[in-house]
């Protein structure tokens, strides 16, 4: 039950800083979306937004960082319903798989991608002394 | 520094924290 169109932290961040920041920017987006469907499965479905609004400020975060932030591309409308349409189809037992793999990479993109832009910074720490 | 925000650690605490029903 992995969605498939949502990105893994690592395969865009082997370059350099501003790369692994657009990557990173780019697929909050796309999390963000996907965060709509656990509404449906949530017991407390204030979480989901909570999480979307905190994805907005981190986003806002990045781009402060990025030297060229209006190269990430925002999702269009019909990705978006495309992304949700793609799981709304599915029976109720695969809505609640696919609710909790999206937990899964959503956690495993976030714990990826702060790792990843730890390294790259501590690495231009250390080589400006 | 981006990596020392909360945000991180606090959008990773609501995912955790989020129960399927």
């Amino acid at each position: 039950h992995q969605v498939s169109s949502l990105p893994a932290a690592l395969p865009g961040c082997k370059s350099n800083k501003e790369a692994c920041l657009h990557w990173v920017a780019e697929g909050l987006q796309t999390y963000m979306v996907a965060t709509k469907h656990l509404e449906s499965q949530s017991a407390d479905n204030s979480l989901p937004a909570n999480i979307r609004y905190l994805c907005g400020l981190l986003i806002s975060q990045i781009k402060q960082q990025m030297k060229k932030p209006e190269k990430v591309r925002v999702l269009t409308s019909s990705e978006e319903e495309q992304l949700l349409k793609d799981i709304d189809r599915l029976d109720a037992f695969s809505k609640r798989m696919t609710a909790l793999s999206i937990l899964d990479q959503f956690r495993a993109f976030l714990s990826d991608s702060v790792r990843k832009i730890r390294q790259k910074e501590k690495a231009k720490q250390k080589r400006n002394g | 520094l981006l990596c020392d925000s909360s945000i991180w650690g606090a959008i990773i605490s609501l995912i955790d924290g989020l129960k399927l029903q």
